[in-house]
């Protein structure tokens, strides 16, 4: 099996500013099955919680159209998740 | 024949066996490996225990790599046991330690978890149990555990990164680890889980708001540690109980081990703030490590002054 590739993904942060944007992100999380990486549950996104999640390639452009409709704030982390993995490794051996 | 293993870079799980064995062999006086048990996948679970023969001292648990993407993590149980090693005798607070003390150090928990994350899936995070009924892989350890493990609606799903399992204490390393900290309780003090990112130290509770009964003794010690922390590098840590600091979760590992009775539990969340997240560079593991190592040794020095 071919090891799992994560080109052009990329990792939102944003903040929910009420209950309302609160849903929206988690109407989101499900919709996409998006990777929460903090925090690691639905359940625990609520308003002035900082989430951030990955996103595929195919999902980023919807995903930012909603938060844009929504006047939802965000900031992108990570741009390209597979570059920042091949990018881990920065120490060179010896 | 893995390749050379190295303190400032990631370790696969052959490297960190290799590893393991070259500790015992370099040093047998001071560290001796023990077999706690296996995963589902029948790898070994080691523990390396650092200290003197004396199973009666007091203790320190620590466990590495709950969650298989949290990669600094496995990393700084490795630089724990090397510069335990490497400076006992040299050191005058690490000697002290080590004299009158042992640490158990399990360097990665979630092992199949872990070797998956290097072999297909950098981002997985459970470990790698099959499920009935599901064609999703993998249990969340760190919801696994018997304490208040039915209690959050968002666990029950096996196909979640936070899926708890069907049973507590149902996944075969969390079984290992319970099983040992049970065998061992009459000397174990503290317990220390080490995950990825944010930069906290938490402790109990998650799984309620209620406060621990020492929870004046617990902010104490995770003040100074954090304090400690920035002093190398400026590293700035938050503090407090993980309901309120973080999130409430229930079926920790923090809060099972507490409960049982090791009244002083803490999670580090090491580096970043979000950077890098579950990615961080190599070349910080080295500074993430040193920074660490003065917090987990304050809270060492604490315990051996401050509990009978």
């Amino acid at each position: 099996m071919a090891p799992v590739r994560f080109d052009r993904e990329k990792v939102f942060r944003v903040k929910p500013q009420d209950g309302k944007q609160a849903s929206v992100l988690k109407g989101l999380t499900k919709a996409h099955e998006l990777d929460l990486w903090y925090p690691d549950a639905i359940h625990d996104v609520a308003a002035n919680i900082t989430v951030d999640f990955r996103v595929s390639e195919k999902d980023s452009q919807a995903i930012q159209s909603t938060l844009d409709q929504n006047k939802m704030q965000y900031k992108i982390l990570i741009h390209d998740v597979q570059e920042e993995i091949e990018k881990q490794f920065d120490v060179k051996d010896g | 024949i893995p390749g050379r293993h190295s303190y400032a870079k990631y370790n696969d799980w052959d490297k960190i066996v290799a590893w393991t064995e070259k500790m015992v062999e370099r040093y047998p006086e001071m560290v001796s490996r023990i077999k706690i048990g296996s995963t589902a996948e029948n790898n070994p679970l080691y523990v390396l225990k650092i200290g003197k023969k004396d199973d009666k001292r007091k203790a320190v648990f620590m466990d590495c790599g709950i969650h298989a993407r949290e990669w600094v993590s496995p990393a700084f149980c490795q630089w724990f046991v090397y510069q335990a090693t490497k400076s006992y005798g040299r050191n005058k607070i690490m000697t002290k330690l080590l004299d009158r003390m042992n640490f158990y150090v399990l360097p990665v928990l979630n092992v199949d978890g872990y070797i998956w994350s290097w072999t297909q899936d950098r981002m997985w995070r459970k470990n790698r149990s099959k499920n009935q009924n599901s064609t999703c892989i993998g249990t969340d350890l760190n919801r696994n555990f018997d304490v208040s493990w039915n209690s959050n609606p968002s666990t029950d799903n096996p196909c979640w990164q936070t899926y708890r399992g069907p049973a507590p204490e149902s996944e075969k390393e969390t079984k290992a680890v319970t099983a040992f900290i049970r065998s061992h309780l009459d000397s174990i003090r503290a317990y220390i889980t080490f995950h990825s990112y944010s930069q906290m130290l938490l402790f109990p509770y998650g799984y309620t708001t209620k406060l621990a009964p020492n929870h004046k003794d617990l902010v104490k010690v995770a003040k100074i540690a954090t304090d400690v922390i920035s002093t190398r590098y400026e590293t700035r840590y938050i503090y407090g109980p993980i309901a309120s600091t973080i999130y409430p979760t229930s079926g920790s590992s923090l809060d099972w081990a507490y409960d049982l009775g090791i009244k002083h539990t803490f999670a580090f969340e090491l580096r970043d703030k979000g950077r890098f997240g579950f990615l961080l560079p190599e070349s910080q593991i080295k500074p993430t490590c040193k920074e660490t190592m003065l917090a987990v040794k304050f809270i060492a020095r604490y315990i051996l002054k401050h509990t009978s």
